[in-house]
């Protein structure tokens, strides 16, 4: 052990076991998610070679093997439990994410949630055994957030029943969906719905792009991977181009909005049913924020507290960085803020869970208020950690900007939260929107 | 803001805007003028820390909602004036968020029942908000909530808190309890044998694997030999 390190654990004043059960919130967590931790990181299938040192290919064929393991090994262990599901999927992913990551995340959760019985019947099976690999894919080219100016078409065809998806411009081809690009074979695409003439918005269809059998792109799809990203290097984000592409009427999501043999639209009961989603998502958003700056604070005060440089009275030894003021101007903050936003996460997980019970009795009352709190938070805590990221890893010299010290790959991944599941300006215009109606 | 302002009384996490409504009003000629609101902030107390983050985003809310009605009043469509309003409706956002994290962490110390955990807890906290004032003075100070010689007992404040916090840094971070392979980082190790880890690690690097480099003979000995 480092000898500072040592003295710094012997002079402190608190014990770190009591915060971490805080914040795992109790012992008994703790201790659960410790032995789950221990079952990942003393399993030999998830060992592999420094990610850094690989080139994109390799990168994506260690991370598409250990998905593979990861699910089918969470399926062994009988691990049910959501948030235990979570812990084991970040320790298997360290800071990275997978190629399997939407198709589990998007993909069968929208198939539970908006297909009708005898839809679930046919997919989910599938689904759970990989012979379906799904990705969702909504965002286009030139459209993000605001999802009504999607292009993507899906005509219905009453003399067929069948729906004729179209990517009917360049600036309407798929383009982010992670997964897309090597190994899903179907997507749930989100389309601008027409039939009988009349286009009634967005609605979601299973569309198949892969053969099952050859995995090669079937006829009229277009597909690939985008390219070399910020980070995500693991993950192939693909595009999808569809050209007139047939699909039966039955792969329509259903449960809600549905589209007769004659082509008759019957109207969803609420539109307020995807809010839910989006509001979860931010939630998680929220506490991942809490992470990254965790995680970072640790490395750069850790660091700090082992590194000595200059001096401060002339002829001494160089002291501890730690002990200057600038440094813990730079840390101490962002240490006070990484707990705050746990706090944060914590609330939002249990906010959520509880109107979540409303919703399912039919009381949305306090879902728009939720809403605008999970938009503007999301921004809020994203920003904030963004930029803290980058003050920890400058506040380890030289040394930060080496990837050996972690703090790149913490950055180039955390920083798409910025932009992703809703630009943080729109979400800050989301909730402003609420205070001023308020 | 809307609602209030139309007599309707709000609940959850907005109802703020219920009482700052009243007390963001100008004052009836004759009592306090309106330029001499009682500052609220006192830089020990956390409570009061709270209600000056509460009391700022109320503050912003109002300016963009004046903001927006301004506009209209330039017979602006909605849909301009909203866009025409962007600043400040942004700035209100974030400020509403600043003060639901500060309240947040304020109630979440109230269940800390360990004294010493209590009370480093409770000096993150008001740092975390004393920072807060003090990167965004701007605001504070536009509502009345602080006033100038505050600002720099603000900063003497920040730095004893920042003393305070000092011996118990890498416990507090020992706490967040990442195992090295989940922070995967030479310099954050929990032993801190950083400098020998970060010599093994850049021995192992793809680029060493052969002492003389394979380009070297591809192109740099042949340079060398025409030269």
């Amino acid at each position: 052990m480092n000898p500072d390190l040592h003295r710094e654990r012997e002079n402190a004043t608190i014990e770190p076991e009591i915060i971490t059960n805080i914040l795992d919130g109790g012992a008994e967590k703790t201790r659960r998610r410790r032995e789950i931790e221990s079952l990942v990181l003393n399993d030999p299938d998830f060992q592999h070679e420094d990610l850094n040192f690989l080139s994109r290919g390799e990168r994506y064929e260690v991370a598409l093997k250990k998905s593979i393991q990861m699910y089918s090994k969470l399926r062994d262990y009988g691990i049910s439990d959501p948030e235990e599901i979570y812990f084991y999927k970040s320790v298997t992913r360290k800071n990275n994410h997978d190629p399997f990551g939407v198709h589990y995340a998007m993909f069968i959760p929208m198939v539970s949630s908006q297909c009708l019985p005898e839809q679930r019947d046919k997919w989910l099976p599938l689904a759970s055994s990989l012979k379906v690999v799904g990705t969702y894919a909504q965002t286009e080219l030139a459209h993000g957030t605001h999802i009504r100016g999607l292009e993507t078409t899906a005509t219905y065809d009453p003399s067929t029943q069948e729906f004729v998806l179209n990517s009917p411009t360049i600036t309407s081809i798929k383009w982010w969906p992670g997964g897309l690009g090597k190994t899903a074979n179907h997507a749930i695409v989100l389309a601008q719905l027409y039939t009988q003439g009349k286009c009634y918005g967005l609605h979601a269809f299973i569309v198949p792009i892969r053969c099952m059998k050859t995995h090669q792109p079937l006829p009229g799809v277009v597909v690939g991977d985008i390219g070399p990203k910020f980070g995500f290097d693991e993950v192939d984000n693909g595009y999808l181009k569809l050209d007139n592409i047939r699909i039966p009427r039955e792969n329509m999501l259903m449960k809600y909005s549905k589209v007769q043999p004659d082509g008759t639209y019957l109207k969803p009961p609420s539109d307020k049913l995807t809010y839910g989603t989006m509001v979860f998502i931010r939630s998680i958003i929220v506490g991942e924020s809490a992470i990254a700056l965790a995680k970072s604070c640790t490395i750069a005060i850790r660091y700090s507290a082992v590194r000595h440089q200059s001096e401060l009275r002339a002829g001494e030894p160089e002291p501890q960085i730690l002990d200057y003021q600038a440094q813990q101007h730079k840390l101490f903050p962002l240490l006070a803020t990484a707990y705050a936003f746990t706090f944060v996460g914590q609330y939002m997980k249990n906010t959520y869970n509880r109107i979540t019970g409303d919703i399912n009795q039919g009381d949305f009352s306090q879902l728009p208020e939720l809403h605008a709190l999970a938009a503007g938070l999301k921004a809020f805590t994203t920003w904030t950690v963004n930029a803290g990221i980058e003050v920890c890893r400058m506040a380890c010299g030289g040394h930060g900007y080496s990837r050996s010290s972690g703090l790149p790959d913490i950055y180039v991944t955390f920083t798409a939260t910025c932009t992703y599941e809703g630009e943080n300006t729109v979400m800050m215009l989301q909730t402003a929107r609420y205070l001023v109606k308020s | 803001y809307r609602q209030v302002r139309d007599g309707k009384q709000l609940t959850g996490i907005v109802s703020y805007l219920n009482e700052s409504h009243q007390h963001l009003q100008p004052q009836p000629t004759g009592s306090r003028p309106a330029g001499s609101r009682p500052t609220v902030i006192s830089i020990n107390d956390l409570q009061s820390l709270v209600e000056a983050y509460k009391l700022r985003a109320a503050n912003l809310v109002e300016t963009a909602a004046k903001s927006l009605q301004t506009e209209l009043q330039h017979s602006k469509s909605q849909e301009d004036a909203w866009n025409n309003s962007s600043l400040e409706l942004i700035r209100a956002s974030d400020a509403h968020c600043h003060y639901v994290v500060v309240k947040l962490f304020a109630a979440k110390l109230s269940e800390i029942g360990n004294t010493a955990v209590y009370s480093v807890l409770s000096t993150l906290a008001l740092l975390y908000a004393l920072h807060g004032v003090a990167s965004n003075s701007g605001d504070f100070l536009q509502a009345g909530l602080l006033t100038v010689p505050q600002l720099a007992q603000i900063t003497q404040r920040i730095k004893a808190l920042m003393a305070e916090i000092r011996p118990n840094a890498v416990a507090l971070v020992d706490a967040f309890d990442y195992r090295d392979e989940m922070l995967n980082s030479t310099l954050g190790r929990y032993d801190g044998n950083v400098y020998e880890n970060m010599f093994e690690w850049a021995k192992s690097s793809p680029l060493n694997r052969t002492e003389v480099h394979e380009s070297y003979y591809k192109h740099m000995k042949p340079l060398q030999s025409r030269l």
